[in-house]
């Protein structure tokens, strides 16, 4: 048994535990944020037999797709009759960051 | 020390943080929610010594029980002029699904 | 690779999010809560490579203290006409408590 964390961008975690269920690979799935774009995203916990890690890979994969998010700079202290316009920067975020990890012992209680 | 991930109901969760404190294992609890059932629930981060992971499941196995819950399934499309009844389908919902994890270094900061 | 899961006061959490940030040191946060206070907290997932485990934990250090915290307990069942005034209790809670984990399998998907 393998543990598999996932961290994906919100707008790909509906389909992408739906795709996962429908292939009978159980998830869990929790409320998280990116710590550089102060952001809310998604993490998937999904506990998975070693034999069907590729699916589970694939079918994220399959469901979660780059997209470019716009960061908007902290202004800095400006001068009184200063004017600070800040130009959002553009930021690209991947589909899925994901991390495989060994399971000790597996219960159902 | 071991890690263990336990994800129990939401109305167990209470009871075994309690029941777990009482024995004097820390846990932290983080919510979350079930990809198939797509309902709350709860999961427990327990960092336990090795010898000591034998009484915190033991102590997750008295606090949580199964549950019978209902999933309404989704409307297909209908024609106009059909009724569709949905009839809601009983799942049961075991009483905790555990991961113990090996720890390679621990440190209070 | 490894995986670092630091659990820290809520006070701390955004300086320790941007000390890791400007390092380069990627984080994804959670909200979540102790078990014996019942009182929230925050979870930080750091995903580094084995070298950079040390300066991790070291700003970690830097950037979480340790708070006393008050415990009210629960009162009792009183009898009528019995008054119970209950004295916090203080609680030392630590800056931070960390695990770090081995990760089998690192993937941008
Ligand atoms: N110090 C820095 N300087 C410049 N650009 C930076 C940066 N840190 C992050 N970025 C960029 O910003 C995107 C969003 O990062 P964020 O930390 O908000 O959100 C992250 C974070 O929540 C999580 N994540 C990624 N790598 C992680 C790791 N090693 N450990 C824990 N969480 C990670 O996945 C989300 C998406 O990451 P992704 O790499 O696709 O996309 C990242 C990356 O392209
Ligand atoms: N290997 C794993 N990795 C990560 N998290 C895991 C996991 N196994 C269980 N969980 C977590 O525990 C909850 C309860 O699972 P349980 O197997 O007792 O109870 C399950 C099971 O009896 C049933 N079920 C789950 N997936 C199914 C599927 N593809 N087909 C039919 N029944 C399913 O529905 C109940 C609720 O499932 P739900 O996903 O909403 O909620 C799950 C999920 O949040
Ligand atoms: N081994 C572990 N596994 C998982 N999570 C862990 C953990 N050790 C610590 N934590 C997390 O870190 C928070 C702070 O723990 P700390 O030990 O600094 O500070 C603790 C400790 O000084 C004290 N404490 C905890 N359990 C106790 C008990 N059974 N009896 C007396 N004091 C306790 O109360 C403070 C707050 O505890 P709380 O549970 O609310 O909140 C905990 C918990 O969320």
């Amino acid at each position: 048994m393998k543990l598999v964390f996932a961290i994906v961008q919100g707008e790909d975690a509906g389909q992408t535990v739906q795709a996962l269920s429908g292939a009978g690979i159980s998830v869990t799935r929790f409320a998280s944020s990116g710590g550089f774009l102060q952001q809310g995203n998604a993490t998937l916990l999904i506990g998975v037999e070693e034999e069907r890690v590729g699916l589970a890979l694939q079918l994220i994969r399959e469901n979660c797709r780059e997209r470019n998010r716009y960061l908007t700079p902290m202004p800095p202290m400006v001068e009184p009759g200063e004017m600070f316009m800040p130009y959002p920067v553009e930021v690209q975020v991947g589909g899925a960051t994901v991390f495989v990890i060994n399971v000790e012992q597996f219960e159902r209680l």
